[in-house]
């Protein structure tokens, strides 16, 4: 454990929680794509399966419980408890052009030809991809509110900061995990021009539009 | 990296 690592799981958990906590708060999900975190709760759910057959540490135990519940309790409050504040109408990335291609590719390109693995690569493939339900929304809607970039830009900065922790692991203990390596810096990359925005707009005070 | 160790990342 590297304090890359431990600060990007701070900002992966930091971000569900401010996501979280603006639902909470306004009583309201509207900018918030449904999908997107549908997404991600298929992401832990294929992921952490392992819960059940393989003990890590207790820390990665409780973070892999703590993000379960987030996920599952933030689609609860947008389809569930606040759904009439959802904005379904601006929710329209179709699904089956992420879901297809990576059941393709996590059968395929995986570690071993196993249930577990394959849910895992799968989960792998997704999470990289999870994102752009989120981002399309914000391009179709042209704005996004400030409490929603903060949200983006922690979930951004995690898999950032676990690029740093992959470089430090190879240097230090030799680990190479190529399947995560690969679709992080691919996720990553779906955050730059939104890093950007965020940066140049929000840090200075004003929101986020697209012209 | 011993893969059948399992994953040890979040």
């Amino acid at each position: 454990m590297n304090v890359f690592r431990i600060l990007g799981d701070v900002s992966h958990l930091l971000a569900m929680i401010l996501l979280l906590l603006k639902i909470w708060r306004s009583k309201c999900c509207t900018g918030i794509s449904g999908k997107s975190q549908i997404l991600f709760a298929l992401v832990f759910t294929t992921r952490y399966l392992d819960l059940f057959t393989n003990f890590v540490s207790l820390y990665n135990t409780v973070m892999k419980v703590i993000f379960l519940l987030c996920a599952y309790l933030t689609v609860y409050m947008i389809y569930g408890k606040f759904r009439k504040t959802f904005d379904s109408e601006n929710d329209t990335f179709r699904l089956e052009f992420l879901l297809v291609p990576i059941t393709g590719l996590s059968f395929l390109e995986n570690y071993s030809f196993t249930p577990l693995e394959i849910l895992w690569t799968f989960s792998i493939y997704l999470e990289s991809v999870a994102i752009l339900p989120q981002l399309f929304m914000i391009s179709k809607t042209g704005e996004a509110e400030t409490i929603t970039t903060h949200y983006l830009f922690f979930l951004g900065l995690y898999r950032a900061l676990y690029l740093a922790n992959w470089i430090w692991r190879y240097h230090t203990e030799n680990f190479y995990d190529q399947i995560a390596v690969v679709s992080g810096v691919v996720q990553t990359i779906f955050y730059c021009d939104f890093f950007y925005l965020y940066v140049t707009k929000v840090l200075k005070g004003k929101k986020l539009s697209l012209p | 990296k011993d893969q059948e160790a399992g994953h040890d990342e979040l």
